[in-house]
């Protein structure tokens, strides 16, 4: 049997806005250390990983290992029901063929209840192991969505270079060119606006426009984004949760 | 032009 219970629906509202226009339907792996995800594009470009630690819910047990194939447009639907602000109450049986979803509202005494029909998902799970990392940078989420979407309207792909003291992003297209350069910076009255660079290798790596689109739909996730690059590798996007991750593992594009 | 890479280039299937 599973049980999680959310102290607020909007947290699984976000988690579900942020995966459901990359991957239609995935498998949610629960144990008893929590709930996880591993689901990748259609395209094979874009992997998510999600891992939802038990510490995220106000209540949660899981006794035996169970896996639940979600589709995750009608789990959209059904969560869209619920006030951000309800308690949010997921659960299922060892060998269920739907999930329970329940909220409760915190002031009216109101209890809503709803099953979502479950699907035998057969996925090929990659290995993507501990990676290496050249460089990691740290800025405000809102700030690398913005540069996501003031760069897409000049080209299909972001170059991201980083160098000891700076991350330069650009884009080349038909109608011109365009770049933003950010520095670290550190703020002590609003750290969630510092930015910080780390770097053991300089990197100059491109990524598609509009996978970089799906990505930044988990910005509401967390106030902050972290961006691993490896040289002729995936680059990771984590935004952290409460206690667990949302994580993309994007492939990059090469001269041919 | 740059090509795009695909995941599976870069890791093994479990």
């Amino acid at each position: 049997m599973l049980e999680g219970k959310f102290e607020e629906a909007s947290l699984l509202k976000k988690i579900v806005e942020a995966m459901k226009d990359c991957v239609s339907s995935c498998n949610f792996n629960c144990t008893e250390n929590g709930i996880s995800v591993q689901a990748v594009d259609n395209s094979r470009v874009l992997l998510i990983s999600l891992l939802i630690e038990k510490d995220t819910f106000e209540e949660y047990r899981c006794d035996r290992n169970i896996t639940l194939g979600v589709g995750l447009g009608s789990l959209s639907k059904i969560i869209g029901n619920g006030a951000n602000s309800d308690y949010l109450t997921i659960s299922a049986d060892d060998d269920a063929d739907k999930l329970n979803i329940i909220f409760e509202d915190k002031v009216k005494d109101k209890i809503s209840e709803y099953n979502l029909k479950l699907l035998d998902i057969d996925a090929d799970l990659l290995d993507v192991g501990p990676m290496d990392t050249d460089a990691t940078i740290t800025l405000p989420s809102a700030d690398f969505a913005k540069i996501c979407k003031d760069m897409k309207v000049l080209s299909e792909s972001l170059q991201i270079i980083v160098t000891k003291d700076s991350a330069l992003f650009q884009s080349v297209g038909d109608i011109g060119t365009g770049n933003i350069v950010i520095r670290p910076k550190t703020d002590i009255d609003h750290p969630e606006e510092s930015v910080t660079i780390s770097l053991d290798k300089p990197i100059d790596l491109s990524f598609g426009s509009k996978y970089l689109s799906d990505i930044i739909k988990a910005t509401s996730l967390s106030q902050k984004v972290t961006i691993k690059l490896t040289d002729q590798s995936p680059g990771v996007f984590e935004y952290k949760l409460p206690s667990g991750y949302l994580r993309f593992y994007l492939a990059p594009k090469f001269d041919e | 032009f740059k090509k795009q890479k695909i995941l599976s280039d870069f890791f093994p299937t479990k």
